[in-house]
């Protein structure tokens, strides 16, 4: 995958 | 100075928030007519308390931050730091791995939640229909998450009502645990609404392979690959013609057959000089 996807956080939110 | 002023009534605000009660960002919209994007704390049903980032903005707002996948070495195979994966080596007879997927484990802070791991109790305690996603460049302070953001998304369609309310009950039922099952045994695939980005620019966050055999516009839970291990989130994509999700699904259980264990299992591929085109 490109380097901007692997050195970026996957943040997770609930509603 | 000048500053101190306007610091200090900035200070006292957000003291103010720590006298709200309630389980979710949501809650604090509809409680408290607050509508205001940062840190707020938040009690669980058994009344822990805990601080949490809510975007109130999105959508209508009231979306809370539970977790945060943070890859600190590409290069590390199931090693410290893969708490969504497994910290434990590649091993099969841990297929679960670490299992925060589905635990109540919790470990770092909202605002240090683009420089490492990140789980609140929110995770497990809210009651939620619906789930937004970031992908924010690491170490980028909280502030600046929003613009920094490199695909901003969120469901509409209140699926989480169907799998118990939150991703600890959806991932009891669907265990992101090796061996558990076939590519065609994937959980659910929902359709996604942006709010940054668009289908194209998915498809060009992951590398050219993948892009042959999934279908962006979707979030995808429990994917299962060729080889059956398991990996928890493809997020924006669902794997559609093949199934060799670890190049572009996040966390996942103990044991990848080919040594790819890892909470961005093998995102970097290629980039050793192996095949070309999955990186």
């Amino acid at each position: 995958a490109s380097k901007e996807m692997t050195e970026a956080a996957v943040l997770l939110f609930y509603r | 100075s000048l500053n101190l002023g306007t610091n200090f009534e900035h200070l006292e605000k957000l003291r103010n928030r720590s006298t709200y009660v309630a389980r979710s960002c949501k809650e604090i919209i509809d409680r408290y007519n607050e509508h205001e994007d940062g840190l707020y704390f938040l009690t669980t049903a058994n009344g822990m308390v805990y601080q949490t980032f809510c975007d109130m903005t999105t959508a209508g707002g009231g979306w809370t931050l539970v977790a945060s996948v943070h890859e600190n070495s590409i290069y590390g195979r199931c090693t410290v730091g893969d708490r969504w994966s497994s910290q434990q080596g590649n091993n099969a007879n841990l297929p679960d791995g670490d299992g925060n997927w589905s635990n109540r484990n919790t470990f770092g802070a909202a605002e240090g939640a683009t420089s490492d791991d990140f789980k609140n109790p929110g995770y497990y305690d809210i009651m939620a229909e619906d789930i937004s996603v970031w992908h924010v460049p690491n170490n980028v302070p909280l502030e600046h998450w929003n613009l920094a953001a490199i695909l901003r998304y969120h469901t509409e369609t209140h699926f989480l009502r169907l799998y118990g309310g939150n991703l600890f009950q959806m991932f009891m039922q669907y265990p992101v645990r090796y061996n558990v099952g076939s590519p065609g045994n994937r959980g659910p695939a929902i359709p996604i609404v942006y709010d940054h980005g668009d289908k194209e620019s998915t498809k060009n966050l992951y590398g050219p392979n993948p892009r042959g055999e999934f279908e962006p516009g979707f979030i995808t839970f429990r994917a299962i690959n060729n080889e059956r291990a398991a990996m928890a989130i493809c997020s924006g994509v669902k794997p559609v013609r093949a199934y060799n999700t670890e190049h572009y699904c996040i966390g996942g259980g103990g044991y990848f057959l080919t040594d790819q264990c890892g909470d961005f299992p093998s995102f970097d591929w290629d980039r050793l000089g192996r095949e070309q085109g999955w990186s």
